[in-house]
């Protein structure tokens, strides 16, 4: 089963 | 200050419309270039971002970047009391408390004054880097909410494979599976209703079948919706306005 990833893996903070 | 004049309530009645579910509470960001919004979900899996473009305003001046810390749920309240079509003036003050809302009706008869109270809202923004997408896909808005919906009965997750043969989704689940597969068929007398797919090479991703149904509540924005798939990378949903964007990105599932 796949897990759920997160945005904040791909996405740096400003 | 801010003073924005929409001649039709109807556009940010459905941008609230769109996102509300996503998102309970952000700043609307105020600046020379128009209204913007960032916001991710609680799970930090989906990010709304919005741009609402000076252009699209019959009259609109900001000094000053404001944030309008705005709970949707409150604001849907206030503009449940304007009309689709009543023109709507937003103003508010350089450090705001309040933001004033104001919808008139087109006969000039009608005049109504709202206040919606303001939040501090501390909000992360994320720097979203320009993608080259491997395959990007632009298709009626209705036809993707129908497949989201169809689908989403099945599984929680749906596959979405992008080749030269076309677009697949297609999803596993307790009762069965199912698959829609979309060929390039542009349109030319109603570009709206075509389909068409720029591939640079084959994408296969999976994702939330939950967070897709809720993005297609943008839908009533434009009657094209445009998909950007890359591997391994989230997805872009964009619904183009006249003057402005919905865009909605979704982190894939990973893993076996």
């Amino acid at each position: 089963k796949r897990a759920q990833g997160t945005l904040t893996s791909y996405f740096g903070s400003r | 200050m801010l003073e924005a004049r929409l001649e039709q309530s109807s556009v940010l009645k459905k941008v609230v419309d769109a996102i509300k579910d996503l998102v309970q509470d952000c700043n609307f960001d105020c600046n020379d270039s128009g209204i913007q919004l960032q916001a991710m979900d609680n799970s930090h899996v989906a990010l709304v971002a919005m741009h609402l473009k000076t252009e699209g305003f019959a009259l609109y001046r900001c000094d000053r970047n404001i944030a309008l810390g705005i709970n949707l749920v409150s604001l849907q309240k206030v503009l449940r009391a304007a009309q689709n079509e009543d023109v709507m003036t937003l103003k508010a003050e350089d450090s705001p408390d309040a933001l004033s809302l104001v919808f008139e009706n087109s006969e000039n008869d009608r005049i109504s004054e709202y206040d919606l109270k303001l939040m501090d809202i501390d909000q992360e923004h994320l720097g979203i880097p320009e993608t080259e997408y491997g395959a990007t896909v632009k298709m009626p808005s209705a036809e993707f909410q129908r497949i989201c919906r169809d689908l989403s009965l099945l599984s929680e997750s749906v596959a979405i494979e992008a080749t030269k043969e076309g677009i697949k989704f297609s999803c596993t689940g307790d009762i069965g599976k199912g698959a829609v597969t979309l060929r390039q068929n542009p349109n030319v007398e109603k570009p709206e209703l075509g389909t068409t797919i720029e591939l640079q090479e084959p994408v296969a991703l999976t994702f939330s079948l939950k967070y897709l149904v809720n993005f297609c509540k943008a839908s009533g924005l434009s009657n094209t919706v445009t998909i950007s798939l890359s591997n391994e990378v989230p997805l872009l949903i964009e619904y183009e306005m006249e003057h402005g964007y919905v865009r909605f990105y979704l982190a894939p599932k990973i893993g076996d």
